[in-house]
């Protein structure tokens, strides 16, 4: 057991590391294990540096490079150990029109061997769909789906 | 395997029945304000088997039934299925699954797989191993992206284990 | 100082419900005085109902239909005592093209008696400015104020 | 009165002085993910006197001065000054009044009151009443707009009550 969880770890920090570097055009971040010896006991530090800047605690970033490591964390986790589906409601929405560009990329090439549902707001992530399915209320309080839109 | 379809009947205010069919890729959900996207995410969580009424954002499990409009009456039942391809990750011989849900007003709740009521257990089983759970890090949303950052160490550990 | 909370609370209230009105274009809400009897020890709970929805806990509501509410509290605050200027950092992050012009339409009557500083990723909102702060980082790590637009 | 400039000078990624002129109205401050806009909100609250390091997003209160870049050193000196016109609604007699904090790396801080050194009571008692310290419902980001909502009903009649 304890063979796998470093197995995973090692795998996903390295995911990680590698998807920071992408989603931030440079940058470094990682995980390591913090407050035990022990791997089954210890808990996960993550540090995150964007380019340019200083390494410093992770509350100090800003509300879109969170939302970006966190995305970098996760999509790290799938690289790993792909899930058959993944269901992602707004995670888009603090990030700038840049950073959708590379986030949209990344989902992209995950998609081949994910299933991704997107909730979003924002166009660039619609434009990046196969399909698109709208929801509206024309009549107050029920929901219909109204329109499927298929690429190509 | 994949999610093949999503099907709400009487879930939140999807009041009539409404079928999600799904492609592998990427597929997104759009709308206005309050039109119900989050309501299918809740759906297919509470499908897998959420237990937190609080989760999906009500103080009761049976805040999850359609409680009526300016133009419709309340309905007494919510349902929900969703309906997988089976390519092997199962170990069951059927090439598709069917988890369903039910819930109804005055209490009483089902758990079906392929139409045939079960035990919240046989769905949670069935589905071991494959990250496909109502608490999975698969069904992410903003709020809970950014906890993960100020997260305390033990707690992310938790994230990583479910992968190992 | 009983006198003086009741008046506030009452004044508030009303400026709730007709902003809460204007801004979701019809639908009822309030607030109420709830675990004492005793104005000065009550708690104030707050009950929003969206047009054609019926009534149910506000934790029911959506994302975009909570930022509404609350602006909607705000500004009711506001019109009942205007501070000298108010920050607003991304509060229009989670609405949609509609909700915003709803929002930025109440915004502009406010701006009358009081000072707005608006940080925000959207276009409408941008558009709705006086002046334009544009703030960059061309030298990683550093802040620079690059723009300024000014209407007329 | 209204804000008429916010200074800053070796506050969080704001090496260089910079000065931001406000006029009446809405002004909007647009920019990239990380460019720094939070930082200038944060930059308010801090020279109004807010004590938390937490509140702005930092473990000591030492974090909010300039840390450093790729090419840059970091300050001792953190320093944040902001201007108001005074129309009568503050009790001195100046026309503009200035605000200022530093914080120094060792640990010194000042608080300034038209460039003369006071304690944060005196800016405290200056605005008392104006609607303008650290904690109002006028300084509003969407996390706390959210919260607002889902807050128990005693915490949210302290925002009632501040405009009582
Ligand atoms: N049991 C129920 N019966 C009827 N309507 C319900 C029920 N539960 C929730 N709703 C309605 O669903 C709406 C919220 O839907 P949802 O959260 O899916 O919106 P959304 O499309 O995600 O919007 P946003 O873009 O703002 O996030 C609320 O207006 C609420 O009134
Ligand atoms: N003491 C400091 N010294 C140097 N840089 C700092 C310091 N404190 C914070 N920063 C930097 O400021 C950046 C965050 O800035 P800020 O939160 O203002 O961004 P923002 O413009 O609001 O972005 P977003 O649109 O994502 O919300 C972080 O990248 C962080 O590295
Ligand atoms: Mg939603
Ligand atoms: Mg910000």
């Amino acid at each position: 057991a304890q063979e796998r969880f470093v197995q995973a770890f090692e795998a996903i920090n390295a995911n990680f590391q590698a998807l920071f570097a992408r989603l931030f055009e440079g940058g470094r971040a990682g995980l390591c294990l913090v407050e035990s010896e022990d791997p089954l006991e210890a808990g996960i530090e993550l540090q995150a540096q964007p380019r340019g800047k200083r390494l410093q605690a992770v509350s100090l970033l800003s509300g879109g490079e969170k939302a970006l490591t966190g995305l970098a964390l996760l999509f790290a986790i799938f690289y790993f150990r792909p899930s058959p589906f993944c269901l992602l409601d707004e995670v888009d929405a603090p990030l700038d029109d840049a950073n959708i560009d590379r986030f949209v990329r990344v989902l992209r090439e995950l998609s081949a061997q994910t299933q991704f549902i997107v909730i979003t707001h924002n166009r660039k992530t619609m434009e990046a769909a196969d399909v698109l399915y709208g929801i509206t209320m024309d009549e107050p309080g029920l929901s219909r789906l109204v329109s499927v839109t298929l690429k190509d | 395997m994949h999610l093949q379809s999503v099907a709400l009947h009487g879930f939140k205010s999807f009041a009539d029945k409404t079928v999600l069919t799904l492609r592998p890729g990427v597929t997104a959900i759009v709308g206005p304000n309050g039109c119900g996207k989050s309501n299918v995410a809740d759906a297919i969580r509470w499908a897998l088997g959420e237990q937190s009424p609080k989760t999906l954002r009500g103080q009761r499990m049976e805040d999850v039934i359609f409680h009526g409009s300016v133009s419709r009456r309340p309905l007494g039942l919510a349902e929900v299925s969703l309906v997988f391809t089976n390519d092997g990750d199962l170990a069951v011989p059927w090439s598709e699954v069917m988890v369903g849900r039910r819930l109804y007003r005055d209490g009483e709740s089902e758990y079906l797989l392929n139409r045939t009521a079960c035990r919240l257990k046989d769905i949670h089983d069935l589905f071991l191993g494959t990250g496909v759970n109502p608490k999975a890090y698969a069904l992410m949303e903003q709020e809970r992206l950014a906890h993960l950052l100020t997260a305390r160490p033990i707690d992310r550990r938790v994230f990583i284990e479910e992968a190992a």
